[in-house]
Parts: C-alpha cells; structure tokens; sequence
C-alpha cells in the first residue's frame, strides 16, 4: 500500500489537472 | 457492421490515444547509448511517471469515464496502471523501430537491475502482443478495456464500469471480425492476452519488492 501512495498521487494531480500545465 | 455512433467511438478513442504518448524528450534519453546503472534506474522512474500521466490524460477521453464516481475513477486507474503500461509498452515494442533501437531498448531494460525471472515473461507478454499485428484502433479500445474493468479493487459501483465497458467489448469484437476474416479466434486471443497482462501484474509486485532490495 505505501508504494501505491506516490502512483495515486500522481494519478490524483493528473486527474485534477492538465498534463501541459 | 459498425453503426455511425461506434465508429464516433473509435474515432474518439483512437486520437486521445494518438495524442497522449511519452514525451520525446523523454524518449530520446531511453535511446542513448551511454548511461550508468543509476542513470538507468532514475530514466525509468521518470518514465513510469510519464507513462502514468499519459495513461490518465487518454483516459480522461473514454466517454463516460469522468461521470463516474470520483473515487472509483481513481481506484480504476490505480488498478489497471501497471496492465495498462505493459499494454503500451508492448505495442512500442512490436511496432518496427529504427535499426537498432529494439536492441537499446531490450539491453536497457535487461541491465536496469531487474530480475531475469521477471524479465523473460515480460519480453514473451511483448513477443505475443506482436504476434497479433494489432491495428492502432484494435491498441486504443483494448487499452480502454483494460483500464474499464469492474473488478479492480476498491471500486464501489462495478456496474456503472461494466456499462462502460461493455460497448467497447462489442465494437472491438466487431472491428476484429472485420479486419481479420479468416481469423475467426482473433478476438478471443486479444482477450487472452488480458489474461497475461493479470499474471505479468502479479510478477510486477513481486519484482519491485526485489528490485528495491537491489
């Protein structure tokens, strides 16, 4: 589950976001 | 036959997947000779961190996907990740490169520290998805199957997924019946490599725990 922890937070920012920005 | 609303579907789904590929700055660095082991180790990073980005940016395009429940979009994409990037990888791989590209790239991946245990199943995934001489429209829906599959873990409402994914099922099934005629097991054997991509899955747990050791 920690190792999980840094690809959900980038799955959570690109999700939220947008990839050129 | 495709109705005008499928081939909108594929149309759709093939140019967010044409669109969304690794950065070529960051490709261009996978092609250079030179690179030490750690050099190595951090390129790779970097790429599962692109791979990943690009991943949620195509999915982003599969209609319907972002209606879906918040949290259940994320448990999707944390649950296919890993399948969804050997799928990409794969057909990378299969697709004819530049002379002598395949061999830098093979002979990065087999230097980077990860176990020969692990690597043989990997190429042999990447050599079976070759074998099938996808077309780009039969990459981009399987893509979007495996990343719409209800059974990931921690997704709350799995029919809302199966609604998703179920007329991409239908439209691939036809597409293969249609580019592959005398090829009556064709859609079946796209299945069947899902079914691999699970396995390589498991292998990939276990290789990152042995690869941190490392």
């Amino acid at each position: 589950p920690a190792s999980n922890l840094g690809l959900e937070d980038i799955i959570r920012k690109a999700l939220m976001g947008n990839l050129e920005e | 036959e495709i109705s005008k609303e499928q081939q909108a579907l594929i149309k759709l789904i093939v140019d967010a997947y044409k669109r969304h590929q690794i950065p070529q700055d960051i490709t261009k660095k996978l092609l250079q000779e030179q690179y030490s082991a750690e050099e190595n180790f951090l390129l790779l990073t970097e790429m599962a961190t692109s791979q990943v980005q690009v991943l949620v940016e195509f999915t982003k395009n599969i209609p319907g996907f972002l209606s879906l429940d918040h949290e259940d979009q994320i448990a999707l994409l944390k649950g296919s990740a890993v399948e969804a990037m050997f799928l990409r990888s794969a057909q990378v791989f299969s697709r004819k490169m530049p002379s002598g590209h395949t061999e830098v790239l093979e002979e990065r991946v087999r230097k980077s520290g990860i176990s020969e245990e692990f690597i043989t199943p990997m190429f042999n995934f990447y050599k079976s998805i070759g074998e099938l001489h996808m077309i780009q429209e039969e990459q981009a829906l399987l893509s979007a199957i495996t990343i719409l599959s209800p059974d990931r873990p921690y997704v709350k409402d799995q029919q809302a997924v199966e609604r998703l994914q179920e007329p991409m099922l239908d439209v691939l099934r036809k597409l293969c019946a249609l580019q592959h005629p005398l090829e009556p097991q064709y859609f079946a054997r796209l299945l069947g490599r899902l079914t691999e991509l699970r396995t390589l899955n498991h292998y990939h747990t276990e290789m990152l725990a042995s690869w941190r050791v490392n």
